[in-house]
């Protein structure tokens, strides 16, 4: 399983529709400070189920959808991506699935599996079979790491304990 | 459980010290249990060797030096836990060029396991990429263009 | 008490919005008292507006827009408190190569009043020194040498 | 006033005797990680009197003493720096004022001003009257920027009141 594109519509600073072809293997993002990158990755963990918005940095989860002042505010935001499956290791039996997760502006959310509506449960235990849940350590965010390195020793082990 | 967490602890711990090595060319780590007696109530407690250094508990190391070593850990736990692809929002900021180099070599040879996304503003980091991005902001909203990899970086 | 702090409190806002102005190339930079008729039972709130985009409060924006915000921020209080020197660490690890130049412009220009020493991985940052130190560890003990600023500096 | 040389004696990894002599203006210092750039700040902070080892990084102050490993331990750590007092703002009729401090094994710490023997008091009140103190807003350590910005906006107004 690997994710081979990402689709954002009005998510966050993202206004309009912008997609991401991704490779198999190492993809870098880069870019200027402000431009957008740690926003892609609030997307992914948009989709994935994540309803913390203070995870994405947002204060509400109607901040989510694009506001790019002077009048240009869109309604909905919408984030879809692609994964391949051809080892089936998502529970469905399909080379591609597909995932999507839409938020209007009173904070409704609607989840979406192979362009069908479904529940944000259904998606979640599907993806939970294949290690793949939106605060996973498969997440590291901007500043996470320099937090991790401050642990104390217990901290370690009560995170280890966690996990484990 | 204890006999759970041991199992999966040494794994953890194997792989770190595995990770650390590449990551510091030739540098030993160690995750260790304070009370291997009864691990529950003590903490664990990470030691960080550099080549030509001695061996000191990562609380005293350099900024850079703990960077190297929580990335290390990061890693491990990864291994651990095998998700199909990872993120990774500029966990090389305090790092200097030698050590986003190490970790750029060792992220390429994960990458043939899962799918590494990595974001980062070293040069060093985008020249080891599978394909790179470009993020930028015109004024108005966020956009993305896939760069040719053949192209100098200009930062 | 509150007289005092308020005459204070309007030299640093002063201070720094122009020294976020500077390092933004003409963004706008804002702290204000969210209980201006009772200061001390409210907060401070820190607004800023980078150029071609609105105004948001500095916890909705990026790291490296934070990261500005803060810095200015810290200049500020500086100017108002005038120590004879500041040492600085690594405090440009999160920026891209255009904040880090003008970041290291505004150092420059505040050389003068006062001496500034300043630890940085950046090239931009090196650049712009008047004398540049290089610290190394050959493997038994740390070193320092003065660099000639004329070499070229390579990473 | 500013700083015109710093000696550092067996001071963390400073083994032996490292001698800066700094400019008035803009200085830089770079070099690889672990090398003992901020082993330098921490020097300036012992030498004006800091007594929390923790904001130098070592969990108690003996740990300040140079030790290389395989034998190279030294017995004391030395730290001392010149300030051009030419505008006689540290109130010493001198041009020149050079302030010192070392620390044995037993964790016994000694200052010195213009090469006699003093006290932390007195050193602390004559670089206050200059704007001059170990933990003020003038060094800014590794990292510190970073927890600054994560600031909630009640923790800013408490941090300008101690301030002002
Ligand atoms: N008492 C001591 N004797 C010898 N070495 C020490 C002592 N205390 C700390 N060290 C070592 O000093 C080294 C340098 O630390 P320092 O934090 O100054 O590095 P740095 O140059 O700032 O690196 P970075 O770029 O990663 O921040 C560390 O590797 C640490 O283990
Ligand atoms: N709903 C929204 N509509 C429009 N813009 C938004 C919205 N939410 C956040 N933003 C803006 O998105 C911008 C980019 O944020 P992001 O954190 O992705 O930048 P980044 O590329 O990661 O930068 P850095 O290198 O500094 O970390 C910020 O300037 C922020 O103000
Ligand atoms: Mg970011
Ligand atoms: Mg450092």
């Amino acid at each position: 399983t690997h994710l081979t594109r990402i689709v954002l519509k009005n998510f966050k600073s993202f206004g309009g529709v912008t997609r991401l072809n991704l490779e198999r293997g190492f993809n870098v993002i880069t870019g200027p400070n402000g431009s957008g990158k740690s926003n892609i990755i609030d997307a992914v963990q948009f989709v994935l189920g994540e309803v913390a918005s203070r995870r994405m940095r947002a204060s509400d989860l109607t901040e989510l959808i694009y506001d790019g002042g002077g009048g240009q505010r869109a309604t909905v935001a919408q984030v879809s991506i692609s994964l391949d499956n051809s080892d089936r290791s998502i529970p469905i039996d399909k080379p591609l699935v597909t995932i999507g997760r839409s938020i209007d502006r009173r904070g409704n959310s609607k989840y979406f599996l192979n362009g069908k509506r479904t529940s944000r449960r259904v998606l979640l235990d599907l993806l939970g079979m294949a290690g793949i849940s939106p605060g996973g350590y498969n997440i590291v965010l901007q500043g996470a790491a320099t937090r991790l390195s401050d642990l104390t020793p217990q901290e370690r082990m009560a995170s280890l304990k966690e996990l484990i | 459980k204890l006999e759970h967490f041991m199992k999966a602890f040494h794994e953890i711990c194997e792989s770190f010290s595995s990770i650390f090595s590449k990551l510091t060319g030739g540098g030993e780590g160690r995750l260790e249990l304070q009370r291997p007696e009864s691990p529950f109530s003590g903490g664990v407690d990470l030691y960080i060797q550099f080549p030509g250094k001695p061996m000191r508990l990562a609380s005293g190391a350099s900024g850079g030096e703990r960077s190297v070593a929580t990335i290390a850990y990061l890693l491990a736990i990864q291994s651990f836990l095998k998700a199909p692809f990872y993120f990774l929002d500029e966990i090389d900021a305090h790092l200097d060029s030698m050590n986003v180099s190490r970790l750029a070599e060792v992220l390429r040879e994960r990458s043939s396991e899962a799918q590494f996304i990595v974001i980062s503003l070293k040069d060093v980091m985008l020249h080891r990429a599978d394909k790179i991005y470009g993020v930028f902001n015109p004024g108005d909203r966020s956009r993305v263009i896939a760069l040719p990899m053949t192209i100098e970086v200009v930062s």
